[in-house]
């Protein structure tokens, strides 16, 4: 697919570098020479101009490319700009980054088709992920029901998904379970490894030391780690 | 469980909200009396001081607390400084933010327990949500398997789980779907809600405009998704 990022900040260019990553075609746009500079090996194309400028700007293949980020982070105003000349532009979706809720408003009337608020999602993960004690990381379906992985409480060593019955006595589904691997790195140093072990059958035996993926609703999980 | 955050930016701020919106106990600080009077109806606790000076962060509850955030953005010689402050004051557990891949190398140097990257992690996430199409969000687990969030294919329209049989032909486990319900917000304006089905059954019959969520291999989210 094709994109085109206006702002190479931390949240623009590591979007810009995944997304090249993936095998899409990218291009990154930023108005400070060092930052074109600095990815250029790392973004599929990256070129130097003001975004706010719509003659400018109307001269990059809009037409053709699928997804356009607005990624420009404290110039509020050259963010906004930006945005009200790719919405005049017509680009087929286009995407703001909001920084505060006066900001986001103008973003909405201007007419966007989505918004990404780079740091405040993070916080949200963090706050799960920092309050549920034994757990690893999180990621919230709709503010009552997460999917959670936890180390796998001592009790449940040695005894398979069938035995456990988890759906049956506790609501919850165990998609899989994730072993640490020692690997070797680029420099031949030791390092762990986390190793999903696929799709969890009802025969899966969980282990010491393994970190088990569950899904239901929060409170169901928070009884389980609590007992 | 009991936090201190330094730095109310917009990714210390949000951090603040939402634990305190848990149910924790929250101290927000910052340099700046704006912000600390901003959030003060937010954050269960709000104080004004220079983070850099371990004289009057020694004052500072910390041996009650549990996590310490470090959460100041552009300034990277306060954030390192703070850091190295509280690593000195032996807090229990010291979560640092990472501005750049040379910032991130002196904050392991000092010793924290975890880094965090606000907005390379939203970039991630966003990646990969951007690249699938018929994918409202997904939640990647180490590279290769993934919880995605699609839009129900029109040919599964009104067949239950049972019939489908995701597990055995396509290797993939569903969750759960969700179904957009219309309700009014605070202003009397109707806004359409998300709302998660409970955990998955056998029974669980697919309707037009759910939208399902599935674990599995990415080839194998991709292929269902290809079809
Ligand atoms: N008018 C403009 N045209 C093109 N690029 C711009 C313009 N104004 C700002 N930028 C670029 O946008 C990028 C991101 O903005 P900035 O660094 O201010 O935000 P930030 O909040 O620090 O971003 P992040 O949090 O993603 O690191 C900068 O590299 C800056 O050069
Ligand atoms: N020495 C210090 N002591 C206390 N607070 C500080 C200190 N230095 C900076 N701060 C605060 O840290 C906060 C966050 O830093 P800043 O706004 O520079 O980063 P940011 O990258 O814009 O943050 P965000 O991306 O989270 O919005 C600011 O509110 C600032 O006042």
């Amino acid at each position: 697919m094709k994109f085109i990022i206006f702002g190479l900040g931390n949240f623009g260019s590591s979007l810009g570098q995944k997304l090249t990553e993936q095998g899409n075609e990218v291009i990154g746009v930023d108005n400070d020479m060092n930052k074109v500079d600095a990815f250029k090996e790392k973004i599929s194309h990256t070129v130097c101009l003001d975004s706010t400028d719509e003659i400018i700007v109307s001269g990059l293949p809009l037409k053709d490319t699928d997804i356009v980020i607005v990624a420009i982070g404290e110039d509020q105003g050259a963010n906004i700009m930006t945005t009200a000349v790719l919405k005049n532009l017509e680009v087929k979706r286009l995407i703001s980054r909001a920084i505060t809720p006066l900001h986001e408003t103008v973003l909405q009337a201007i007419g966007v088709d989505d918004i990404v608020h780079p740091e405040e999602e993070t916080a949200e993960r963090w706050a799960k992920r920092l309050c549920l004690r034994g757990v690893v990381d999180s990621f919230e379906l709709s503010g009552q029901y997460s999917i959670v992985e936890v180390n796998v409480p001592q009790k449940y060593v040695g005894k398979s998904l069938q035995e456990l019955s988890f759906r049956r006595k506790h609501n919850l589904l165990v998609l899989t379970t994730i072993k640490k691997e020692e690997s070797k790195n680029l420099l031949g140093l030791k390092q762990d490894e986390n190793k999903v072990q696929g799709v969890a059958s009802p025969k899966t035996v969980l282990e010491e030391n393994d970190i088990m993926v569950i899904y239901g609703a929060n409170k169901d999980i928070k009884k389980l780690l609590n007992e």
